[in-house]
């Protein structure tokens, strides 16, 4: 990570997998600002694009599709 | 196991404003078994929170993404984490400049420097005096900033958390101004006769004043930040000594020295942008030549070694219970061979003599890119990933500052800009999985 955080704890061993067809940010039920908050709905679609690319992502649901 | 949500929690409602000095910015990230959850005080916090979240996905050979279980909490160091472009020696595009903002995020910068006038070229394309950019501009078509452009460049930096600070720097710098403006220069003199060339504004005309009371009345309300810079650099007193009006006013008036004609100038020029309820930054010969200046005001340390070095500048003006800024260790467009961007990695802002008090002033600093040998070609390679250097400086703990550490992170994260699509230069010998493609 650049800039470096403030305090930092990474499991080395604990590893989730993300898949980009399915992946989405989402609005904390108890979160002050909602879908319509134009910063947060924009740079959602943004990191989507920077993290996963472009697309399109095939579902890992499609028949015949391996993950 | 497979995760497929990111859920983001921001404690304090309010989505349209504009980010400020005093916005907050922390935020910690969870990534674990039960959640993976973003927590922040504001949409600012949020931001920067997913910048970070988006650093640490894994892309492996086969094209899975995975990420590690993460804890993270984080706030920035200082407050005020700039970077400074010069749209007057060369003209930058439009797209240049928001394609600066967007690496800006990637580094958690939070204030765009637009220092978007000079001697060369003015190309902010006024309402009220529309001829300063029709005669002070490079191309008045093609090579100006209109006022669509510059909501522009503000909306995509607000949408990043990012300030846009403008600069207007007077009275020096101004040849351009002059161009639309006739009458706002100090004539030069060789001898008795006007020499046809002319210096700084000329401060000794109320007319003068009256200018720059419209012209800072359409900036105060064109950017919506509370601070405006003033600049107050580099005034040349070679004209106004020249210039026998001039003269013949300082006697008037029992000023002894140019000096203090010029802080009659910057004072005047103060009153008038606080009178619009907005805040100013100066470049540091203004508190250096003893101008008046109100308590919140900023002073900007540029000068490295002359005419004191600036750890001592910075020692000074906190002495007198101002707030600081730091950019002279820091100028980006000096460059040399080798990994340059370790002499900026290695600078500590709060490395002089005095109180915890004086340290508490020093708000931060930025990186200046100034425009002399710099346009859209070579910009965005000069500017990352060194200008990331100042980034890690200003946004990290005090501690962070072990430099082959760094190393491999910088070149880590360089590797990660050019698969985002920029043009950042190496830092030595290497490669990258994901080399930049156009």
């Amino acid at each position: 990570v650049w800039p470096w955080p403030q305090n930092i704890s990474v499991s080395p061993n604990r590893t989730f997998a993300l898949q980009p067809s399915l992946f989405h940010f989402q609005y904390s039920a108890s979160s002050a600002v909602q879908p319509g908050c134009s910063v947060l709905d924009q740079a959602f679609v943004r990191y989507l694009r920077i993290i996963f690319g472009p697309g399109p992502w095939l579902s890992p649901d499609r028949p015949g599709l391996k993950q | 196991t497979v995760k497929n949500s990111l859920e983001v929690f921001v404690a304090v409602p309010g989505c349209d404003q504009f980010p400020e000095m005093n916005s907050v910015e922390n935020y910690t990230l969870t990534l674990n078994d039960d959640h993976f959850i973003l927590k922040a005080d504001t949409v600012w916090g949020a931001l920067r929170g997913l910048e970070t979240f988006s650093q640490l996905i894994w892309r492996s050979a086969e094209g899975m993404f995975s990420v590690k279980w993460t804890e993270i909490v984080d706030f920035p160091r200082f407050p005020h984490r700039g970077l400074l472009l010069d749209t007057s020696r060369h003209y930058l595009p439009l797209q240049a400049i928001l394609e600066t903002l967007d690496v800006m995020a990637y580094n958690k910068f939070n204030v765009f420097h637009w220092h978007i006038v000079d001697d060369p070229s003015f190309p902010y394309d006024s309402v009220t005096f529309p001829e300063l950019s029709r005669k002070g501009s490079y191309n008045p078509v093609t090579h100006i900033y209109t006022m669509g452009d510059v909501k522009t460049v503000i909306e995509y930096a607000r949408l990043r958390g990012i300030r846009v600070l403008a600069e207007f720097d007077t009275p020096g710098h101004t040849l351009s101004w002059g161009k639309g403006i006739p009458g706002l220069l100090t004539p030069c003199y060789s001898g008795t006769t006007p020499s046809g060339s002319y210096g700084p504004v000329n401060p000794i005309l109320n007319r003068t004043y009256e200018f720059m009371a419209s012209f800072f009345q359409e900036i105060s309300s064109v950017f919506p930040d509370f601070y405006l810079h003033l600049g107050g650099d580099e005034v040349d007193f070679s004209c106004w000594q020249s210039n026998p009006d001039i003269q013949a006013f300082m006697k008037e008036k029992g000023f002894e020295s140019y000096e203090k004609l010029e802080s009659f100038y910057i004072q005047k020029l103060l009153n008038i942008v606080s009178s619009y309820k907005k805040g100013y930054l100066v470049w540091q010969e203004v508190f250096d030549n003893g101008v008046k200046l109100s308590p919140d005001t900023v002073v900007h340390v540029w000068r490295e070694t002359k005419p004191l070095p600036y750890t001592m500048e910075m020692q000074n003006i906190t002495k007198a219970g101002y707030r600081v800024l730091l950019s002279a260790p820091w100028y980006l467009n000096h460059i040399s061979y080798g990994q340059d961007w370790q002499q900026a990695y290695q600078v500590e802002p709060l490395d002089f003599e005095g109180s915890p008090a004086q340290k508490s002033l020093v708000i931060g600093g930025e990186a200046c890119m100034w425009g002399e040998y710099v346009d859209v070609t070579n910009l965005t390679p000069r500017l990352w990933p060194r200008a990331g250097a100042v980034a890690e400086r200003l946004w990290s703990s005090q501690s962070v500052r072990d430099v082959d550490l760094a190393y491999e992170r910088l070149a880590y994260f360089r590797c990660e800009l050019l698969r985002r699509g920029v043009q950042a230069q190496p830092l030595y010998v290497g490669y990258c999985e994901h080399e930049y493609f156009q």
